[in-house]
This record gives structure tokens, C-alpha cells and sequence, in this order.
């Protein structure tokens, strides 16, 4: 463990707190990609099956059974509690453009050619890009809470936090993990454009708003 | 060569 993998786990903590606190501050999960967040259980699941036979340390246990419990109880908010809030007609992004090329990726770029493996690698991929049905619909409706947007900068920001962590762990135990890095710079590189307007203009005390 | 990563990271 090094201080960017800590600060990078702690900000996607305060991410999912800063989420769930929006939703039920505001009762609502205006704003917020369903499908987005469906991405994100199905990322937790797929890596975290590890959590049935390898062993990493207890703060890598209890992390991952909160990643898993914390993003089922968003989608039941989203489902079932907050349901007439959440308008299907601007979350329209078709995830099966995600899901697909990340199953054939995972199937040919991957350490080992094993179930849970390519599960793991597939979760890595799926999660580069899962933000973007949430993207999307910030780009289709042009604004956002700023309490959504604090949510997407934390989000943004424990992936950025991440790269440094990798260099650190490249000079201090010569470990270079290739999948992880490039998914990583990938997932990044996607939240540029929203850190920029997130810099400019919501940490300058200005409503997020895009350019019409 | 190095071995392959351990998924230690979340």
C-alpha cells in the first residue's frame, strides 16, 4: 500500500458516499445514470469473485464487500425507492457497445486464459468505460447538481490517483501490471474534458453547465 | 521476466 492507492480508494469511497447522500438529500436520483451504476455491480462482481478463494489483507476484504454492498443498495434506490425520479428517456446509451467489446477483449488480451482471469480482466475493461452512459447523459442534458458533479470528480479522481500509485509500485517493487495501466489511462483520459468544466467552473462557484 | 500481477488492488 503506498499514500496514491490510499488516497485513490478513499476518494472512490467518498464518491459513493457523496452519490447516496445526493440521492437521499435530494430524493431523487435525477441526474444519475441507471445504467451507469448497473455497470459498476456488474465490475464489483466480476472482480471481487476473488473474495471466494485469494486472500489479500483485511482492508482489501472489507473495501471489496463495500464496493459490492454500497453499488447494489444505489441500483435498489434507483429501482425500486426513487424509481419515478429516474427518467429512462435521457439514459439511453446503448451499454451492449461497452459490455460486448469488453468480453471479447478480456478474452484476448489476458495474463492467463482462466474463468475468474478473464472475469478479472474483463471487469478492468468494463470499468474503463463505464462511466460513459453517466457522461452521455450529462452531455445530452447540459448540466448537472453540483452535488452530482462533486460525485464524478471523486469518481474521476481515484482512477487518476491510481497512475502514480503504478509508477510508485514500478521503481519501489518492480511490479507493472499492462491491463490495469492502459484501462486506467483510458478511464482517465474520459473524465478530461468533465474535470476541465468541474475546475473552471464548479470549483469557481459556477453551476455546471456545457457550452450549448 | 516479471510474474504476473497479483490483483492485490481494488
Amino acid at each position: 500500500m503506498n499514500l496514491f492507492r490510499l488516497l485513490g480508494d478513499l476518494s472512490h469511497l467518498a464518491s459513493i458516499f457523496i452519490l447516496i447522500h445526493k440521492i437521499q438529500t435530494t430524493r431523487s436520483c435525477r441526474g444519475i445514470s441507471f445504467q451507469t451504476q448497473a455497470l459498476y455491480v456488474t465490475v464489483f462482481v466480476a472482480r471481487y469473485i476473488d473474495l471466494f478463494f485469494r486472500w489479500i489483507s483485511l482492508y482489501n476484504f472489507f473495501m471489496k464487500i463495500f464496493f459490492i454492498a454500497s453499488s447494489v443498495y444505489i441500483l435498489y434506490l434507483m429501482k425500486y425507492r426513487y424509481r419515478p425520479t429516474h427518467d429512462p428517456s435521457i439514459d439511453t446509451f446503448k451499454v451492449e457497445y461497452l459490455v460486448g467489446p469488453a468480453v471479447v477483449l478480456s478474452l484476448i488480451f489476458n495474463y492467463k486464459f482462466e474463468f475468474t482471469e478473464i472475469l478479472w480482466t474483463f471487469s478492468i475493461y468494463l470499468e474503463a468505460v463505464a462511466i460513459l452512459p453517466q457522461l452521455f447523459m450529462l452531455q445530452r442534458t447540459g448540466e448537472a447538481e453540483t452535488i452530482t458533479t462533486h460525485y464524478l470528480a471523486a469518481l474521476g479522481a481515484y482512477r487518476a490517483l491510481y497512475i502514480p500509485n503504478w509508477i510508485y509500485r514500478y521503481f519501489t517493487e518492480d511490479v507493472v501490471d499492462p491491463i490495469a495501466i492502459v484501462a486506467g489511462l483510458v478511464q482517465t483520459g474520459l473524465y478530461l474534458d468533465f474535470f476541465y468544466v468541474y475546475f473552471t467552473k464548479v470549483l469557481q462557484g459556477q453551476k455546471f453547465e456545457l457550452p450549448a | 521476466h516479471r510474474p504476473p500481477p497479483k490483483h492485490d488492488e481494488l
